[in-house]
């Protein structure tokens, strides 16, 4: 890691390049 | 009794029609195979604007599954397509001209429903052979009933074979088993005789 | 001796329990059926810059799977998220609040590594319930190892049953086989009774 410990908090996957799924407003139909 | 080699014959047949698709019969339905979906008519997918697609933060859109995943061999629990209320329409062109012989539909287990229930499984269907897909009443091919209670994949044979030979077929769910809201198709896939 | 009934029997159950997902369970954490993942901690993707995607030979991105597919069904290999070094873990979002009974976790068969060993699997790990994402440290649902020498799928029951019901997860690695530079991990599912 550049700076910090990464155990202390949590990395939000929002800051990664990848495409985030994130169910928001319950669940899929199934 | 049965010998050793006699169980192990057994064992290896199941195994090999299992990793033929199950079934071991051509689905002319499915997408990689060259089948594709038409039209869902009066069908409307049922937007639940829950499944949010977002990169660094941004949100881009909304997911939900499209009919295309009815021709599609994935069947984990979500990966179907949803539809307002019990009706809905699916026209889908085949990858050729058959004499359609048996339907085949399946939904996931109960025992891997979240919810416990399958009320979201199509019930009553029925299965028309088209000329064109603007055509509005094809052929009816057969009326048929998916079992909640039954296999998750459940074969419907033609009750009578069909003169015509189709590319294109309807398949109307004309009802489902309970859900108040939305029915779910996970898979449908058509066999039949190739015609010239 | 058995009848050959009865081996159709036996054989056609194992095929039914191996099509239900291979545990007739549900898993609440499976990304389809409704499970996200919330955040990572204490990981860092590893980042190997080796899969370079490109279109008309311009090169776009380095491609590496995303902690997605830990929840996602695909194990072959190659289709798990790698973090840099043994300890890790990832927050999981289920499909609904439920009381966690038992918790899965696969990685491929040494059979299928290309290095014939699996020394990048996890090996002792924890499972948290979370109140909410940001709680530090929620309440331990168990201790587990994952056996480099069992089956490629272990599953795990909670050794006491919670009392209270979480919708959120932590897996914690806290150790691999071996691996120096990075841990794999494949497929984490979470089994439970949903409550209301």
């Amino acid at each position: 890691p550049l700076s910090g410990d990464p155990c202390s908090s949590p990395a939000r996957l929002a800051r990664t390049p990848y495409v985030v799924l994130s169910y928001v407003n319950g669940p899929p139909p199934v | 009794g049965i010998t050793e080699a006699q169980a192990r014959a057994i064992v290896d047949n199941a195994l090999k029609l299992y990793s033929q698709d199950k079934t071991g019969m051509v689905d002319f339905a499915l997408e990689s195979g060259g089948g594709s979906i038409l039209s869902t008519r009066c069908a409307e997918t049922y937007e639940t604007k829950t499944a949010l697609l977002s990169l660094f933060g941004i949100p881009l859109w909304y997911f939900s599954q499209s009919p295309r995943v009815v021709i599609q061999p994935d069947i984990y629990p979500g990966n179907c397509w949803a539809f307002r209320g019990s009706q809905g329409y699916l026209v889908v062109r085949l990858s050729m001209q058959i004499r359609p012989t048996t339907f085949t539909l399946e939904h996931i287990p109960k025992t891997l429903s979240p919810t416990g229930n399958i009320t979201s499984a199509p019930k009553d269907f029925a299965v028309y052979g088209l000329e064109n897909e603007y055509q509005e009443e094809g052929e009816l091919l057969g009326r048929f009933t998916y079992d909640q209670d039954g296999e998750s994949l459940q074969m419907f044979p033609v009750p009578k074979r069909p003169e015509g030979a189709f590319q294109i077929v309807e398949l109307r769910i004309l009802s489902n088993w309970g859900h108040p809201e939305y029915t779910c198709l996970y898979r449908f896939r058509v066999h039949g005789e190739p015609v010239e």
